[in-house]
């Protein structure tokens, strides 16, 4: 800030950037279409990678310009005529297979925060561990690229541990049309009242691009706060539904008709102290002296705690924020079920975390596998890719019609097009 | 409170230094040195000129066998407001936590210059 100070020039460049990072906007976007040519500050590991950052038209979702028969409008790597047919490609392999992009509405959850446990872990630290520091802290410490609603890599990293599952590599596997339509609009504390200016830096033209798959998943930030009184900063019931139809009615004028909106549910935490209270935390693996019950009490005592609900010793107070979680889960199933949009449908589905533990447990893994060995709190990396492939099996048994058909011409599209320009 | 988010980056910070001189058996010095190599050029300066300044009170503090809290209390990262309990993530260091942390900026007072440095940066 200092340095921002200094010069008048560097002044508005600052106030510019700091207002981006505010918006969720990517930092870097010449063209202001809400895409990015680099990877953090809310680039293409947030939203699909721009291919002409020069014109505000040309971006991952949009509908394409004369089928892209001169030049990829839609950046899904798909462009030019079949000399055969004289058709376009993107007529011929995308014209008919109804294209729609994935996007996500949430929290920290949804970002996948994660620390990576080897920067606290003396016994395995190395000059490896911290080399991708910038790149993790430019996203905010959240790694949305490998997260299970938009995730697209899979890191080969030291710090990483598991493998990426999303619903957009999924659907975009169903139909390579697909490719880099992905928008992570989650925010770190992102809960049903400020997700309502979080929503507003989706990037959707109603007339212009692709209906889209959007999530709308706010797993606990509605319950879960540091207050010392807690329990009064949780949102009510009437406050969610307020809340939440405004979300509503504002994404009625955002998105294009066709669209289908999944809302989750609220997670129920308490598996965070059942698994977790007795273990040793990686600071304390060493002189076997700091449990996770521990950190959860020395995080509430400086009022940091990410959710002093679930995070705490006391019985009482975890079944209390299970009960408010499942009543305001309860809202928006009621949402799900009575209200209806002229350019969305909605579907509702719980946040089944105790079934995604069972089957990991199921197939030999343990619950605490899923949970970030840092902060105690969040979905693990194996974690994101359960729920995706969970939450893709929901989906494909209660609601195929959202997902679409498998695109008949995805072997000629990987063909003659590749990896359509990567991510 | 408390320090907040401050006082739980010290005490991390101070405890991994407290660690790394048990797994590599070497000196509380050179385990600063030793974290501050791990990380790339552009923390690695800020790193150094942070131990430059709070270095010589860990290396006092931890030698002395107190706890990561009792340190970063010494430090002001940490602090006690009313009506507000310390916060500690460690075992309770010898006599109770706040008779460690009394100890430990007592014997912090030594390094008046550096504390005000600390402050000031």
């Amino acid at each position: 800030s200092d340095i921002c100070n200094m010069l008048p020039g560097l002044k508005q460049i600052c106030e510019m950037i700091e207002g981006k990072l505010n918006n969720h906007e990517p930092v870097l976007d010449i063209d202001k279409d809400g895409f990015s040519i680099i990877d953090s500050l809310r680039g293409s590991s947030w939203r699909g990678k721009d291919c002409d950052d020069s014109r505000a038209a040309v971006h991952p979702g949009a509908r394409p310009v004369d089928w892209d028969r001169y030049e990829d409008s839609n950046c899904n790597g798909i462009y030019g005529v079949d000399p055969v047919s004289g058709k376009p490609y993107e007529q011929l392999f995308c014209g008919d297979s109804k294209p729609m992009g994935v996007g996500l509405l949430g929290d920290s959850a949804g970002a996948h925060f994660h620390i990576p446990a080897e920067w606290v872990t003396p016994t395995v630290m190395g000059l490896d561990m911290f080399a991708n520091i910038t790149f993790v802290a430019g996203n905010e410490l959240d790694w949305p690229s490998m997260s299970g609603t938009t995730g697209y890599q899979n890191l080969t990293w030291p710090t990483v541990h598991g493998w990426t599952d999303s619903a957009y590599l999924r659907l975009r596997q169903r139909n390579l049309c697909n490719h880099r339509d992905y928008q992570n609009i989650a925010v770190n504390g992102g809960d049903s009242g400020n997700t309502n200016d979080n929503a507003k830096s989706l990037s959707r033209n109603q007339t212009s691009d692709y209906p889209m798959i959007l999530f709308y998943s706010l797993i606990g930030n509605d319950v879960c706060n540091g207050h010392p009184d807690t329990i009064e900063h949780m949102t009510t019931p009437e406050v969610m539904k307020a809340n939440v139809i405004d979300t509503l009615a504002y994404l009625d004028t955002v998105l294009p008709a066709g669209s289908a909106l999944i809302m989750t549910g609220l997670a129920d935490g308490r598996v965070l102290w059942k698994y977790m209270n007795s273990r040793y935390h990686p600071l304390g693996e060493l002189r076997g002296d700091v449990t996770y019950a521990d950190l959860y009490a020395y995080l509430m005592c400086l009022q940091v705690s990410p959710c002093n609900g679930w995070m705490s010793s006391n019985e009482t107070l975890r079944n209390f924020t299970s009960e408010r979680a499942a009543a305001l889960s309860k809202v928006l199933q009621d949402l799900a079920s009575t209200r209806t949009y002229k350019n969305y449908k909605i579907h509702y589905m719980d946040f089944a975390l105790h079934t995604v533990i069972d089957e990991w447990v199921a197939q030999g893994g343990k619950p605490w596998d899923l949970i970030e060995p840092v902060d105690g709190f969040h979905p693990s990396q194996i974690s994101q890719a359960l729920t995706a492939a969970y939450t893709w099996t929901h989906l494909m048994q209660n609601f195929p019609e959202v997902l679409g058909k498998e695109n008949p011409h995805n072997e000629q599209i990987r063909q003659l097009f590749g990896d359509q320009g990567g991510h | 409170v408390n320090g907040g988010t401050d006082c739980a980056a010290c005490t991390i910070i101070v405890s991994l230094i407290d660690q790394l001189s048990l797994v590599y058996s070497e000196s509380i010095d050179q385990a600063m040195q030793r974290l501050c190599g791990y990380l790339p050029d552009q923390y690695n300066t800020v790193c150094k000129e942070f131990i430059y300044v709070a270095g010589p009170i860990i290396v006092d503090l931890l030698a002395n066998g107190e706890s990561p809290d009792a340190v970063c209390h010494a430090l002001t990262f940490c602090t006690t407001d009313p009506p507000n309990p310390p916060c500690k993530l460690y075992p309770q260091p010898r006599g109770g936590l706040e008779a460690g942390i009394k100890r430990s900026k007592l014997r912090a007072m030594k390094y008046t210059s550096n504390l005000r440095e600390l402050l000031v940066n």
